[in-house]
């Protein structure tokens, strides 16, 4: 695992996080309930909790889907190529690219679930770009959620022992260790 | 667009994966220190993205020509994904770099400790 330069983190005073959804992207409760699931992967490893705010000003982290040029110097690059990025503790900036075709699925378990594609499974990347948002860099464990790269098709949404090793170095385990060591996140 | 699930792709969207803009890398396969081929300033564009090659130097000045600058870059990038780190355009180095990714920089300042876990267990392994 790695950490942005300095090791940005939330501050303790600030473990309980908000987030927001971007108005115009009008998003489905299916969609954000893809990232609601998203969030519990951190939370369970650590002492930060997160709620939905329906306020972007008041909240400490922003989600939204945007195409091309959106005015933040990283624009994105039309279907496949990048999908999303996300800015280091505490911005809470959180962009997705509103070009590709993302796949909805409450499937549990990390597996391909479409022979090559271009649609690419939503909550595997939240779950990567919220490790971000917390403060972990890439990884090159493969199996690694903050593993920078997926193929269209795939799903990884478990955490595996690199990121929970991560963030808990950041974190704390908020005396959930127990439940990180029987989560049986992928090894 | 949203599919609420993977029965709901049209079928003909699964057969025709859309092709990414990367995709046009792949006739950079073999090249080495050395050649100058056409495509080459965007792949070195794409490492800057990803903080292989420092972004000082701005996307402008990149050329065609196969310079040190880049066979670096793709030593460091094949470290960063375990890949034989041979400095040059190869199948595997290819076929990863295509891959859909995160948009965050693996690199900050020239600097990576993606791949740190890998050195610390040789480390170990050589103080052993």
């Amino acid at each position: 695992y790695s950490f942005f330069p300095g090791k940005p983190r939330w501050p303790k005073r600030n473990r309980d996080l908000s987030y927001a959804f971007v108005p115009r992207n009008n998003l489905t409760e299916e969609v954000k309930q893809v990232f609601a699931r998203a969030f519990t992967r951190w939370s369970d490893v650590t002492p930060l909790n997160f709620t939905r705010s329906e306020s972007v000003f008041k909240a400490d982290i922003v989600i939204g889907f945007f195409s091309g040029d959106h005015g933040d110097g990283e624009p994105f690059d039309g279907p496949m190529g990048t999908l999303a990025h996300a800015s280091s503790p505490p911005t809470g900036m959180f962009h997705l690219d509103g070009d590709e075709d993302w796949l909805i699925s409450g499937d549990e378990t990390n597996r391909r679930i479409m022979p090559v594609t271009s649609v690419v499974d939503l909550e595997s990347v939240a779950v990567h770009e919220i490790g971000h948002l917390l403060g972990l860099g890439h990884s090159s464990v493969e199996d690694a959620i903050m593993y920078p790269a997926i193929s269209g098709g795939d799903r990884k949404v478990e955490l595996a022992k690199d990121d929970i090793e991560g963030i808990q170095y950041l974190y704390g385990d908020g005396g959930s260790s127990r439940r990180s060591e029987t989560s049986g996140g992928a090894e | 667009t949203f599919y609420t699930n993977v029965s709901s792709i049209p079928t003909l969207h699964l057969l025709n994966a859309t092709r990414s803009a990367w995709e046009t890398f792949e006739k950079l396969a073999g090249c080495h220190v050395g050649d100058k081929a056409d495509g080459l300033s965007k792949l070195k564009q794409y490492f800057s993205r990803f903080g292989y090659i420092s972004s000082s130097s701005s996307a402008a000045n990149f050329t065609d020509d196969f310079d040190d600058v880049l066979k670096s870059a793709i030593s460091a990038y094949q470290k960063n994904f375990n890949l034989k780190a041979t400095g040059k355009l190869d199948a595997p180095t290819l076929r990863q770099i295509v891959r859909p990714r995160c948009g965050n920089p693996d690199m900050v300042d020239g600097a990576s400790e993606m791949n740190a876990g890998r050195k610390l267990l040789r480390t170990v392994a050589a103080a052993r």
